[in-house]
């Protein structure tokens, strides 16, 4: 009852700009997994490298991130990763 | 003690967007009906917004990344580990398993057999018209038949004169009756095929949402600030014979927004055909007097975008994208049993109901997963809930990497 409920999603892409099979790519060609966590405050996301022989998420690379504030901003339109007054928010997710 | 059946519903591909979740356009007062006597959580996640990942996800209720799924191309007991799952464990707990359309996704990734015999007593039931879903059904404006996305039919003009879910809502309601004969407890799961594309249904649903009453959604631009591998291009949608006619261009579109207004205008339709078909399951169920002894669960595989953040289809992690509908009715507990000669679940016409009369269930803002499901519903039914996995799993049969929620219900 004290944890905060959290809620895990990801989403596998072939590479970091839309491409044919963005949407559904066999598991040899994923190159980036994009995990979230979504809380009834935030959804964060990070698109990190990803190995499909290994099934492993590298989240030292880190090809992009998303940051929505849910009060604010319901249907996550304003993305705040890169806005500095998160960086400490971030990287406490990480 | 008693056993309760287990009544499974899955939708395909259905979103938030129902009466019951404060969506003011759509009618969808079979399901509503149903969250006035269920508890109901506004905030539940799919692990992956696509079919077969998730599907298996919350069947055996272990992520992906333990399911080793993220496309349609493995199945997972001789890929990842030989995991139990939710059907499993009720058939090996004295159920009568049975599955109706889709609830494994079909293909490689359930082994070509929806897992059957492992998760099912009898051979899994799939409508025979299935197989018209993506051909040339659908009359365009020359008059001529072809595979598009917005479809609607009459159904006495198609191919064998009915529709996949119709003969799915037929099917799973003889599979009650035959149950209720032999007085086994059941597990009966029911996998709907709408409101997934093609968004093929009865033509009669589109006079309950006119074109003129449809809006656009309300952020159909893509944002500013979104980082390029966080859009899915929507590929499936292009493919189709009405939007490829469009010529929209590669990745970013945009839909023009009037075929956009046809895209939302027949999503809703769908989704209130398929409420229609879950009320005449639900009607039938109470008819046969099994709604006392029933635990009744419904959600959907994920959700889908309707134009949001200018995306379209699953593919994302967007909340419209991983957001899916999930309630429980769980008899004498989420809701009182009836007053002697009334009825749980009377079929309500969307044709001729008035929205608004029906009141809400239990409802809980908490934040809740799909690989919840299967310890909840083990639970529910008063079985032992799975042990909670290990950090590393591959090796153990069974174990969840959800939680059971039953304890909220008393906080909704």
């Amino acid at each position: 009852s004290d944890v905060e409920a959290i809620a895990y999603s990801q989403y596998p892409r072939p590479a970091d700009h839309p491409q044919w099979n963005s949407d559904l790519p066999h598991l040899r060609d994923i190159r980036i997994m994009g995990y979230s966590i979504r809380s009834c405050d935030y959804r964060y996301t990070v698109w990190v490298e990803f190995n499909p022989l290994n099934y492993t998420a590298n989240f030292l690379n880190v090809y992009a991130g998303e940051l929505y504030l849910l009060e604010t901003d319901p249907n996550q339109d304003n993305n705040l990763y890169n806005h500095t007054e998160f960086v400490n928010l971030i990287k406490e997710f990480l | 003690k008693e056993k309760k059946n287990v009544l499974f519903i899955v939708a395909d591909d259905l979103r938030t967007s129902l009466h019951c979740y404060g969506d003011q356009i759509v009618k969808s007062p079979n399901i509503d009906q149903l969250a006035s006597k269920s508890a109901v959580f506004q905030n539940a996640f799919a692990q992956q917004a696509v079919c077969a990942p998730s599907r298996t996800s919350f069947l055996t209720s272990r992520r992906p990344d333990t399911t080793k799924l993220y496309d349609f191309g493995s199945y997972w007991r001789v890929h990842a580990g030989n995991y139990s799952t939710l059907p499993q464990y009720f058939k090996e707990n004295g159920y009568i398993t049975m599955s109706v359309g889709k609830v494994f996704h079909p293909g490689i990734s359930s082994n070509h057999t929806d897992d059957y015999p492992y998760s099912w007593s009898i051979p899994p039931y799939h409508p025979s018209a299935e197989k018209y879903e993506n051909a040339k059904t659908c009359r365009g404006s020359d008059g001529k038949l072809h595979a598009n996305l917005v479809c609607p039919v009459a159904v006495s003009q198609v191919p064998e004169g009915t529709l996949p879910d119709i003969q799915s809502t037929e099917e799973a309601i003889w599979l009650l009756k035959a149950a209720k004969e032999k007085g086994s407890p059941f597990f009966l799961a029911v996998g709907y095929h709408k409101p997934h594309i093609p968004l093929r249904y009865p033509q009669e649903f589109l006079k309950l949402y006119p074109l003129e009453e449809v809006t656009l959604a309300p952020d159909p631009e893509i944002p500013e600030g979104l980082p390029a591998v966080a859009y899915n291009p929507w590929t499936d949608i292009r493919k189709r014979e009405d939007v490829k006619a469009l010529n929209i261009s590669f990745p970013y579109g945009p839909i023009p927004k009037d075929f956009q207004l046809l895209i939302r205008q027949s999503y809703f339709a769908a989704v209130s055909y398929l409420d229609s078909q879950v009320g005449q399951l639900l009607d039938n169920l109470d008819k046969l007097g099994l709604a006392k002894n029933t635990v009744v669960v419904f959600t959907s595989d994920h959700g889908w975008s309707l134009g949001e953040h200018g995306e379209w289809a699953k593919y994302s992690n967007f909340d419209v994208a991983t957001g899916v509908p999930l309630m429980f009715y769980v008899p004498n507990i989420t809701a009182p049993f009836p007053q002697p000669g009334k009825r749980t679940f009377p079929f309500i016409d969307p044709f001729d109901h008035v929205p608004g009369k029906i009141p809400p269930g239990l409802v809980s803002s908490i934040v809740v997963e799909l690989v919840d499901l299967f310890p909840t519903i083990a639970e529910l039914a008063g079985l032992n809930v799975p042990p909670p996995c290990p950090k590393t799993s591959f090796d153990i049969q069974l174990c969840t990497e959800g939680i059971s929620i039953v304890d909220l219900f008393n906080a909704s």
